[in-house]
């Protein structure tokens, strides 16, 4: 099964 | 203190456009470098970022930074007041609770005033790190907006493969399935009717086709729009805004589990 990812499980807090 | 007039005033409008049905509420962050801003759809998968240089701009005074909160739609909804040849004025006040849209017909026979309620609005700021992409897609913008399109009356989700051979766009429904291979064509008459594809790696992703359907309202901006993928990495989908900037959109893949 493909899982949606969120995109701050990629870009960190800056 | 904050004054930026742009000319070609249609530009603010289509760029609103592209971004009000992906963002209810989002900072617009001004300073010496320009008016951009950053901000996630309301379930954190995809993320846009607007940058409008301060060079674009006839005019571009910003005393100081400034970061004004506001709802995309009311501003939508006063930007369409504008004409399409109009020069804006965004004008606003240090400290200030309201930003002011001034709009100039071109023979200068009518200027509007609209002042727009400001908003508080906590949003965090991601760092988005430079990375090397596996391949870099160039294509007609509306291309992509009519192959996104297509495939959505099929499936949901997109996946999109860059081989040696071309770019593969698939999806599968319960009616069946659509596969669209584009090739690269340099062989064009006009160059934003090329398609370039730079791979450096093959790669092939899985995406939800209605964030890319909502991206797609920028095709009005720009004539081409560039993919970049890596694997396990968000797609980047950017639009060019004439000389003066960007609309990138960021949109994480769907992984295996």
């Amino acid at each position: 099964v493909n899982q949606q990812r969120q995109i701050t499980s990629f870009f960190g807090k800056s | 203190m904050l004054e930026l007039r742009l000319v070609q005033g249609s530009l603010l409008k289509k760029v609103l456009e592209s971004i009000k049905d992906l963002v209810n509420d989002a900072n617009f962050d001004c300073s010496s470098t320009g008016f951009s801003l950053q901000a996630m759809d309301s379930s954190h998968v995809a993320l846009v970022s607007l940058l409008l240089r301060s060079e674009g701009f006839e005019h571009y005074r910003c005393d100081r930074n400034l970061s004004m909160g506001m709802n995309l739609g009311n501003m939508s909804k006063m930007l369409k007041c504008a004409g399409n040849d109009d020069i804006i004025t965004i004008k606003a006040d240090d400290g200030g609770d309201t930003v002011t849209f001034m709009f100039e017909s071109p023979t200068q026979d009518k200027i509007a005033d609209f002042e727009m309620k400001l908003m508080d609005i906590d949003s965090e700021h991601l760092g988005i790190p430079d990375a090397e992409y596996h391949s870099i897609v160039r294509m007609p913008s509306s291309e992509f907006q009519r192959i996104c399109k297509d495939l959505s009356t099929i499936g949901d989700t997109v996946v999109i493969s860059v081989t040696k051979e071309g770019v593969k766009f698939s999806t599968a429904g319960d009616i069946g399935t659509a596969n669209i291979v584009l090739r690269q064509n340099t062989t064009v008459d006009k160059p934003e009717d090329a398609i370039v594809i730079e791979m450096n790696e093959p790669v092939s992703l899985s995406f939800a086709l209605r964030y890319m359907n909502s991206f797609t309202k920028a095709t009005p901006l720009s004539d081409t729009v560039t993919i970049s993928l890596s694997s396990e990495l968000p797609v980047v989908v950017e639009y060019k805004v004439a000389e003066m900037g960007y609309i990138r959109y960021y949109l994480a893949p769907k992984i295996e589990e």
